[in-house]
Parts: C-alpha cells; sequence; structure tokens
C-alpha cells in the first residue's frame, strides 16, 4: 500500500516540531521543505521514507538538543532520493 | 502547578552544533548556487 498520506502528516508534523526548535536560523525549514518537494513521489509514498520519518520525528521530540543532526539526517535521505531529470537513455533494443 | 520544561540547549552538543554548520553551508551553498 502506499503510504503518502501518512508520509505528509508525519513530514508536516516533522516540520512543526522543528521550526519551534529552529527559530534562530528561519532558512532551515523552507530548504528542507524544498528537499521535500524535489523528492520523487515513489519514494515519499514508501515505507522507507514512513520509517526514517517516524524516526526522527521520534527522537527530535526526546532528544530536542540534537534537532540538527535530524534535520541533516532527512535532508540527506532526501537529497538521495531528488528525482532526476529525464536522462535519454536508450531502452529500445 | 505545572512544572514549565525550558531546555534550551541545542549548541550544547557536540554533533548538534556539526551538522547544524553543515547544514546552514549547504543552505548557503544552494542560495548562492541558484
Amino acid at each position: 500500500g502506499s503510504f503518502k498520506t501518512e508520509n505528509e502528516r508525519l513530514f508536516a508534523e516533522f516540520l512543526e516540531c522543528c521550526s519551534r526548535l529552529t527559530e534562530e536560523h528561519p532558512e532551515v525549514i523552507p530548504f528542507l521543505a524544498s528537499r521535500h518537494q524535489k523528492a520523487g513521489a515513489e519514494f515519499l509514498a514508501s515505507a522507507e521514507f514512513r520509517n526514517v520519518l517516524g524516526r526522527c520525528l521520534t527522537r527530535v521530540q526526546s532528544k530536542r538538543s540534537k534537532v540538527y543532526v535530524y534535520i541533516n539526517e532527512l535532508c540527506t535521505v532526501l537529497k538521495a532520493h531528488t528525482q532526476r531529470r529525464k536522462l535519454a537513455l536508450s531502452s529500445a533494443p | 502547578g505545572a512544572v514549565p520544561m525550558e531546555e534550551e540547549e541545542d549548541d550544547d552538543d557536540p554533533e548538534n552544533r556539526i551538522a547544524k554548520k553543515m547544514l546552514l553551508e549547504e543552505i548557503k551553498a544552494n542560495l548562492s548556487s541558484d
């Protein structure tokens, strides 16, 4: 099944939680949001992303002093799944 | 009454400090490349 809706909810919750903890650097949340926008739709609806999000959210709620560690982790994962522009690969025989 | 829980200590953690530095540098690099 697709985790799209659940992942969107978890991500919104993570953003909300982090925005309160990163007020000194207001550019961080828009950056994280833009990484999320650029990620592939398939990954955003995956169980893998749900696991990463769930873990980051639980951790940031229990260890607020490491908020940037978790944001960085999520950014790295999203960057790794950035939707690539279509490459001119010749798949036809 | 309720006990306020205020913990503003995100610079106390070395791992957090490094992650913050990396993240802010990446944001800066992204802004300048746009």
